[in-house]
């Protein structure tokens, strides 16, 4: 099944 | 390709919706191109408290950063009278992001463009949106992933 792609982001930039 | 079922979408559109055959073929054209957008009946709330069931896009929208691509998760509100008004639109942060305000994005996670201030039938629709979006947030994330606190106590080593 597409489990469809997993939610990402940038890592915080500090 | 999965093949995405005009019909099925039209019954999922609740009979308010006054231009179903163009707000059908939008998401038909949009969830064919941005796979891992779904289509999502949900109740939406508004501000006066009020709730409505709505066609809501759901799911994650690729974006470039730095030589990365991130899947930024996004929820795409369909008003009613769509396409003749704007999609209102969160970045919908996991648990482990969180939401960098700024001149597109509230502290809710409401996204504010340009594109949607002016939006325009037919000159306005869901995928040159979500093609400005992709743009936007190349430039200034509307997510951060959360920093993971770094232990700098050293487990004691038997």
């Amino acid at each position: 099944l597409n489990g469809g792609a997993v939610p990402s982001a940038p890592p915080t930039y500090t | 390709m999965a093949v995405v079922n005009e019909g099925a979408l039209k019954k999922m559109l609740s009979k308010q919706y006054k231009y179903r055959d163009l707000t059908v073929r939008e998401i038909v054209n949009v969830i064919s191109h941005y796979k891992d957008l779904k289509p999502v009946m949900d109740a939406y709330v508004f501000n006066d408290g009020s709730t409505r069931d709505l066609m809501s896009l759901t799911g994650t929208v690729p974006v470039s950063y730095r030589g990365n691509v991130y899947n930024i998760p996004v929820c795409l509100w369909l008003l009613d009278t769509y396409p003749y008004n704007p999609p209102i639109c969160f970045v919908k942060p996991t648990s482990t992001m969180m939401i960098k305000t700024g001149k597109h994005i509230d502290a809710n996670g409401k996204i504010y463009l340009p594109y949607l201030h002016e939006w325009k039938h037919p000159q306005s629709d869901l995928f040159g949106l979500i093609q400005v979006m992709i743009v936007v947030f190349g430039e200034e994330p509307p997510v951060f992933s959360r920093p993971t606190t770094q232990t700098p106590y050293q487990p004691f080593q038997p």
